[in-house]
């Protein structure tokens, strides 16, 4: 829902890594992969 | 020069062993010439380039396809001797000649490949000498050989063994780098992360101070 | 049982080629026959343990070392036939034997390392075709032991070109990956500073409304 994306569009950037929480090689490693070649 | 020596066996004396020797320049369709020694005699001929011709002709067979039969039936280098006999006979006008004849065998059927008239050689010892020798001296070549090839085998299995080394050590730095990419990523990002919540928290505060200054106001 | 058939000069006779066979079991100190060949006629003796022994003593010499002395004298395994010299002498008493004694050369003075007595071979032909068998055969044991080793090479040859080939690729791949890592985490950290960059944005603003604010009410 619009809510939910304005929420998630606070929370975190287009590749889905959190602006504020900690993150960890396995989170990070899971953000680089959604990034595809053409990003 | 190139020569070649086997042992053969005649139709004409089952179980006889004859070491059959063969000596050609170029190639044997520019003739060559034959001895034959049964460890005590020897016998000797020629078969020229022009006889040659003549038999692979009359065996209607293309010349480089007959000197191929005839390598095949005459030279060490000739693996199937079942596909080929051999005849001797003595020349009834001639004891010192003998008729030397080379046939293929197909199913049984014989094609006669060639043959060559051999004189009695005078002092057998020298060909028994040059038969030995032959030996040895091919045996000490391919021992030599034999020993060339042991090294390259030694130098091409250690540079295998040090590729793969190599490749085991490129595996693991790739798989380190990674990791180590990945921590050093983590750190940097996080500090940043951390920063963002710093400036949220003071975000927050002045607009919560901002609220409260209005309403103080309002 | 192994068998060593090397050329050989006497002393007695320079210039003249004899062939020399060695069959021995284990190792030369358990016993070995001698046969002796000049193309035409044979000779034939043979070299009992105890005579190896005694022969080791009396050169005060260990058996180890002393077998080994005679496989370089006697054997084609040995290379330096100058350093060793052999005689042939008849037996006055007997001249179907005749006295065969080899020895080593040291700067000139020669050490006795054993002999034999040699009886002549009543029917040469046996030796002299076992002989030219068994370069032959040498030669065809070689040429296999030869082509194996070929086929080892190239198979060594292959394994090493395809890990070189797989190292290539991995130093490309550790390349690839370490600027796949950096794009990728310059991307996610951007939006990082994207992101500290427009709250500092915000947080400035509202730092300048609670300013105004306070000057406002000041």
């Amino acid at each position: 829902s619009p809510s939910t994306k304005q929420h998630f569009a606070k929370e975190y950037d287009c590749f889905g890594d959190s602006y504020y929480a900690d993150t960890d090689k396995e989170q990070l490693k899971e953000v680089f992969r959604r990034i595809n070649k053409t990003e | 020069m190139d020569t070649s020596v086997r042992r053969i066996e005649v139709s004409s004396e089952p179980g006889k062993i004859y070491f059959l020797r063969v000596t050609w320049e170029e190639d044997l369709g520019s003739g060559f010439s034959v001895d034959l020694c049964d460890g005590q005699s020897a016998w000797t001929g020629k078969v020229s380039e022009e006889e040659v011709s003549k038999e692979a002709q009359e065996m209607e067979m293309k010349r480089q396809i007959y000197v191929d039969e005839l390598c095949q039936a005459l030279t060490a280098g000739g693996k199937q001797t079942n596909s080929y006999s051999f005849n001797l006979s003595k020349d009834p006008a001639d004891n010192r000649s003998l008729h030397f004849s080379y046939e293929k065998v197909l199913k049984d059927v014989f094609f006669k490949l060639g043959s060559v008239e051999l004189h009695t050689v005078s002092k057998p010892i020298e060909v028994i000498k040059e038969l030995i020798n032959h030996g040895l001296d091919r045996s000490t070549e391919l021992r030599a050989r034999n020993e060339h090839l042991l090294g390259e085998n030694e130098r091409l299995g250690q540079e295998r063994d040090y590729v793969t080394e190599e490749l085991k050590k490129y595996v693991q730095a790739k798989e380190v780098l990674e990791q180590d990419l990945y921590t050093r990523f983590v750190l940097v990002l996080n500090e940043k992360k951390a920063k963002i919540r710093s400036l949220q928290e003071k975000l927050k505060q002045a607009q919560e101070e901002v609220e409260s200054e209005l309403q103080h106001r309002g």
